[in-house]
C-alpha cells in the first residue's frame, strides 16, 4: 500500500505490515508472532519480525538469541539479525537481561528507531509483535508502524468480550482491519493416549463471531515445553491456518 | 497482632490478614485466594475473603455470585455475603458486568471502604486477593490492609526472577513476611491414562529457593474447566499444603 514515510525510513520497501496483538499478557501473543513469521519465511516470503514490546521483549527467548549488541551498517541503519530465515529486531538485543527502565517519550523514541532506523530492506511481510493491551500505546504504535492488518491472540480463560471490543474499536480508529482471532492454549492432546482435553474450558470463537463478526483463524493446542522451539511450533498444521489467513 | 486502626474499623476483630499476590495477571492468583479461603473455612476457622482487585474483580465468577447489590446494616456497615462458608466481599457486587472506570483517588477510596467499612466481625483469617503486580498500588494496599503475611502465586511460564525480587523488596519495605510461593499450572495429569505432563516446563521452585530462600508451599496442577468449581478445587490434596503453610 501507499505509505507516507519520512525520507529514508527503513520501512520504505516493506510490502505488508501485520500486527500481532492481545488484550492481556501471557496469552502467547509473542509465540504466535514468531510462529507466523517463521511460517511466512518457510513459504518463501521475505519476512521480518519486529519485537515492539520494549518492556517485555520476547524475541531473544523465542529464537534463543542471547548475545547482546546491535550492528549498524555504513549508512547508520541497524542491521536486523537473521534467525530461522526471518530478519528479527528486538530492543532485547540492546538490553540483555535487564528490564527497560524508561518513560513514555524515550520509549516512543526507541520504537521509532526500531521501525524506521532498521535496514529492513525489501520485505514481503513485516510482523510486528505489539505490547499486550488495547490502549493509547497500541493506538499510537499502529499509526507509527503503518499497520496494514492485525491479528488478535486470545485464550479461552483470558477471553474478555469487553477487552476484545476495546481492541476492535481501537483498530477502527486507525483504520486497521482485524483479520481475525487466534485462540491459543485451546486444548491439550495427551501424547500417552491421544485424549483431547479442553483444560481452560470451551472455545470462545462462537461468541466472537456472533458479537463482532470476528473470525477465528486458528485454534492452537497447549504444547509441552515450548521454550525455544519456534521452528517445531511453526511446523504444525494448526499454525498454517493463521499463515493462510494472513497471506490470502 | 496489635493493629493501629481508626475508631470503628470493620477490621478491628480480624485476627490474621493474609495477602494473596502475584507479579503478573492470569497466573491463577484469585483462584488460589478463593481456594485458600474455602479450605480455611472447612477447617473450622472463621474466614473472610476480600476481593481487592477493583479493576478485575474475580469473586463473583469464582463463587458464582452474579447478583449485584450490596447490603448495609443498621450501623451502615456493608454486610459481606456468605458463600461456601466464607464471608466474601468484592467491588464486583457493586459493578456487575461493567468494568470499573475511575482514577486513583476514587479507587483508593473504595478500597478503604471494602477494608474498614465492611462488617467483617470476628474472623480468624481474612484473605485479601490483591491486584496483580508488585508496584505502589500493592505497597499502599499492604499498609492500608495491615497485611500480616503474603503468599505469591506464580506459574512455570510466567515466572520472572526479576519480578519476584521486586515483589519481595516491596513487601520488605512494609515489613510483611512472605510465607512462600504457590506454583500454579505446574503440571497436568491426563484422566485418560494418568500420564503427567509438564506443559509449561519444569518447576521454578529451586531457583526461587536458591536465589531468595523462598519456599514453594504447593505445586498445583492444571485442572479441566475450573470455572465456578471452587469447592472441588479446595478439596484437593495439593491445595491443603498451601493452607497448612498459612495456618502454621
Ligand atoms: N500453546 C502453548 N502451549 C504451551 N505453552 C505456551 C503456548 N503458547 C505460549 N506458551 C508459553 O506461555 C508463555 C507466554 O507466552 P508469550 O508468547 O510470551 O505470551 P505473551 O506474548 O502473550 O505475553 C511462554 O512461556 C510460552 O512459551
Ligand atoms: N490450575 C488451574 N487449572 C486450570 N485453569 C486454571 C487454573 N488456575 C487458574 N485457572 C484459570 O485461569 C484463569 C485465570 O485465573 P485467575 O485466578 O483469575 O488468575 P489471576 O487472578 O492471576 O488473574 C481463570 O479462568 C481460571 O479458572
Ligand atoms: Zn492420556
Amino acid at each position: 500500500p501507499e505509505r507516507k514515510l519520512a525520507q529514508g525510513s527503513g520501512l520504505a520497501k516493506v510490502a505488508n505490515i501485520i500486527a500481532v496483538t492481545s488484550c492481556k499478557g501471557g496469552v502467547g501473543k509473542s509465540t504466535v508472532a514468531g510462529m507466523l513469521a517463521v511460517n511466512l519465511a518457510k513459504r518463501g516470503y521475505r519476512t521480518g519480525l519486529l519485537d515492539a514490546d520494549i518492556f517485555g521483549p520476547s524475541v531473544p527467548t523465542l529464537f534463543q538469541l542471547h548475545e547482546t549488541g546491535v550492528e549498524t551498517n555504513a549508512d547508520e541503519y541497524i542491521v536486523p539479525r537473521d534467525s530461522e530465515g526471518v530478519s528479527v529486531m528486538s530492543f532485547g538485543f540492546m538490553l540483555g537481561d535487564q528490564p527497560a527502565v524508561m518513560r513514555g517519550p524515550m520509549v516512543s523514541n526507541f520504537v521509532q528507531q526500531l521501525l524506521h532506523q532498521v535496514a529492513w530492506g525489501e520485505l514481503d511481510y513485516l510482523v510486528v509483535d505489539f505490547p499486550p493491551g488495547t490502549g493509547d500505546v497500541q493506538l499510537t504504535l499502529s499509526q507509527q508502524a503503518q499497520i496494514d492488518a492485525a491479528v488478535i491472540v486470545t485464550t479461552p480463560h483470558a477471553l474478555s468480550l469487553t477487552d476484545v471490543r476495546k481492541g476492535i474499536l481501537m483498530f477502527e480508529k486507525v483504520d486497521v482491519p482485524v483479520i481475525g482471532v487466534v485462540e491459543n492454549m485451546a486444548y491439550f492432546i495427551c501424547d500417552g493416549c491421544e485424549k483431547k482435553h479442553y483444560i481452560f474450558g470451551p472455545s470462545g470463537g462462537n461468541s466472537l463471531q456472533e458479537r463482532f463478526g470476528l473470525e477465528t483463524l486458528a485454534t492452537l493446542p497447549l504444547r509441552n515445553s515450548l521454550q525455544g522451539n519456534i521452528d517445531a511450533l511453526a511446523a504444525t498444521p494448526e499454525s498454517s491456518a493463521t499463515t493462510d489467513a494472513v497471506v490470502m
